[in-house]
């Protein structure tokens, strides 16, 4: 089985 | 005040199309440059990012920068009352609650207008880092959508696997393995029906279909999809929304436990 990641933590909060 | 217009109804109900199953919400930032969207989807998967630029509408007018919050099922029984060649226009006072949705027949002898709440959605943009990206792979758009739909059957995931001989698509599960490769195209006389694949280095990322499938909706906007890829980052599917934009879609990858 594979986690999925989160998009969030590929990118940057303004 | 913000006024845009399009010649065709149809492209914003595809855009609508291409977006509601992943956002029951979203907010439209319009400036003089033209409208913004960007909202990660309610499980903070994927993320959506749509750019029509103001020299892509029939009339493009906006003073003053505009963020307008909008229920995105509300939006959708707006756009089914309007027949596909109207033109539709919308408009907004500055600092106004609502936006004005307008349809014109082509004759002008039905207009119809439709008066829709705005929402404060309070929406921060993410800030997208440049990629150099290992595969960017460009497809026929239905080739991919039926890729995409073939392979849900027999997974959750989907293998992407991009090397220089071309892209593999691999699904695996109880009922057993699917493999779904493409080469590259040699030469087409039609450039919507070519596979073009520009390596830097070979890339195999997992994804969740149902995201995938989602992203799909848009293939009525655009005969060709780019999939850009690079190991541990998100994939970036691209399709353009002829002479207006385009529209990306972000997923983050699947990894080991």
């Amino acid at each position: 089985t594979k986690f999925q990641l989160g998009i969030s933590m590929f990118f940057t909060w303004p | 005040m913000f006024e845009a217009r399009l010649g065709q109804a149809t492209i914003l109900k595809k855009i609508l199309d291409a977006i509601k199953d992943l956002l029951n919400e979203a907010t439209f930032d319009c400036s003089d440059s033209g409208i913004q969207l960007q909202a990660m989807d309610n499980s903070h998967v994927s993320l959506v990012s749509l750019t029509l630029r103001s020299d892509g509408f029939d009339k493009f007018r906006c003073d003053r920068n505009l963020s307008m919050g909008m229920n995105l099922g509300s939006m959708a029984k707006i756009l089914k009352c309007a027949n596909n060649e109207d033109n539709v226009t919308m408009k907004a006072q500055d600092n106004a609650d609502t936006v004005t949705i307008m349809f014109e027949s082509a004759n002008q002898e039905k207009v119809s207008d439709y008066e829709m709440k705005l929402m404060n959605l309070d929406q921060e943009h993410l800030g997208i880092p440049e990629t150099d990206f290992s595969c960017v792979v460009r497809m026929p758009a239905m080739e991919f959508a039926r890729i995409c739909r073939d392979l849900a059957q027999f997974s959750e995931s989907v293998v992407i696997c991009c090397t220089k001989e071309g892209v593999k698509f691999s699904a695996s599960g109880d009922v057993g393995t699917a493999n779904i490769k493409l080469a590259q195209t040699g030469s087409v006389d039609k450039e919507e029906e070519a596979v073009i694949i520009e390596m830097q280095e070979p890339v195999t990322l997992t994804f969740a279909c149902r995201y995938l499938n989602a992203f799909t909706k848009a293939t009525p906007l655009s005969t060709q999809v780019q999939l850009s890829m690079c190991a541990d980052v998100p994939l970036v599917v691209e399709y353009a929304i002829k002479d207006l934009g385009h529209i990306r879609y972000y997923l983050a990858p699947k990894i080991e436990d």
